[in-house]
């Protein structure tokens, strides 16, 4: 996965996202592609959640799931995922579960509860950083206001280096694919480097939606594993999402 | 000619949007949750729109646990083991998980599992 936030001149937010998943989970030879992902793509949806008639938030989900890996609580924040790998892991958060140790929250429940019920970044923020997990995660989240985003790195227990926009200081976005920020990606699978170069080579005063979907469909930010696409503008209360594919030649991830 | 070397990476796309080509394979469709609806009641329109997709994608989950454990067990252990486990699932997501599985036909254990696949997969 590769999730970012970006602030435009004018102080408004853009957070996108790829959402890549079904790594090791069956190559199909003939068609050079991944089973599980190929079978993802027909069950995105985009959800709008509603209480008394209005919105409440809205998602990009796959049918099925009823936790949240990507949404928006419209004029309020946006937030968005990855996938984090960590030798404590989720599997000791859910045999911890199944021996009765219940005190830890799932991933996606947490992420669907902060949509749910937060009403501002801060809150949402504090709650995403400080919920005990079954399982280490990146949550990306984006605020309303100018010089709010953040890359909350999470082990099962902790919040990790948090990384803030910080526009004065020339960082005027945000950028997650699946390693900690602080670190070196894997060489055999740095989507951070050329998503960074291509942000980097449209600058502030050029970012915008059609910009970021630009940096979103340069190999290999955009690879084999890509199921969608999600741009959400939390001003204009605003998301869409698009089914991918990744013509050859083609990174596997 | 970067893009015909691993990692491929191409020069910084431009003009993608609005999307089209090979790389957009087509747009979302729009649904509506009525979170005043009992939880159990939420999705069903959805997954009545998507029930052949998702029984699609738990088969192939099925068929790669029988990879892993030819004898059946892994999938026996999801069949049975699994619902157990979705009343420990915190309120409302353990009901709307129960709602899927009916509307969808789908048994309860693997869209159990398909919900907490991110903490599994960690292993």
């Amino acid at each position: 996965c590769t999730s970012l936030v970006a602030e435009d001149p004018d102080g408004n937010l853009i957070h996108a996202r790829n959402l890549d998943f079904g790594l090791f989970m069956g190559w199909d030879i003939k068609n050079q592609s991944w089973v599980i992902t190929e079978l993802l793509k027909p069950l995105v949806v985009n959800v709008d959640f509603r209480r008394n008639n209005s919105t409440v938030f809205q998602s990009t989900n796959f049918a099925g799931y009823v936790g949240m890996l990507t949404g928006v609580r419209p004029y309020m924040f946006t937030l968005t995922m990855n996938e984090r790998f960590s030798l404590d892991g989720g599997y000791i958060g859910i045999l911890e579960w199944i021996l009765g140790k219940r005190d830890g929250v799932w991933m996606s429940f947490l992420t669907r509860s902060v949509l749910e019920n937060a009403t501002s970044y801060a809150e949402a923020k504090k709650l995403l950083s400080d919920t005990k997990l079954l399982a280490p995660a990146y949550f990306i989240l984006g605020g309303n206001q100018s010089g709010e985003a953040c890359i909350i790195t999470r082990s099962r227990t902790h919040n990790l280096n948090p990384l803030e926009l910080d526009v004065q200081h020339g960082r005027w976005y945000v950028l997650e694919t699946n390693y900690d920020h602080w670190k070196m990606p894997l060489f055999l699978d740095d989507r951070r480097t050329p998503a960074m170069k291509c942000m980097n080579q449209t600058t502030q005063a050029n970012v915008s939606i059609k910009t970021v979907y630009d940096v979103l469909s340069t190999k290999p930010v955009l690879n084999k594993l890509t199921t969608y696409t999600t741009l959400m503008e939390v001003s204009k209360g605003k998301l869409e999402s698009y089914i991918r594919a990744c013509p050859n030649p083609c990174m596997p991830w | 000619s970067m893009q015909y070397v691993p990692p491929f990476t191409e020069d910084c796309r431009t003009g993608m949007y609005p999307p089209n080509g090979p790389t957009f394979k087509g747009a979302v469709t729009w649904y509506t949750v009525d979170l005043d609806l009992l939880p159990s009641k939420r999705w069903t329109e959805i997954i009545t729109d998507k029930k052949n997709e998702l029984i699609n994608m738990v088969q192939a989950i099925k068929d790669l646990a029988d990879e892993f454990v030819p004898s059946g067990r892994l999938e026996e252990l999801i069949d049975k083991a699994l619902p157990l486990m979705v009343d420990t699932l915190p309120y409302p997501f353990n009901e709307e998980i129960k709602g899927i599985a009916a509307a969808s036909g789908v048994p309860l254990g693997e869209v159990v599992l398909f919900n907490i696949f991110y903490e599994i997969f960690t292993v």
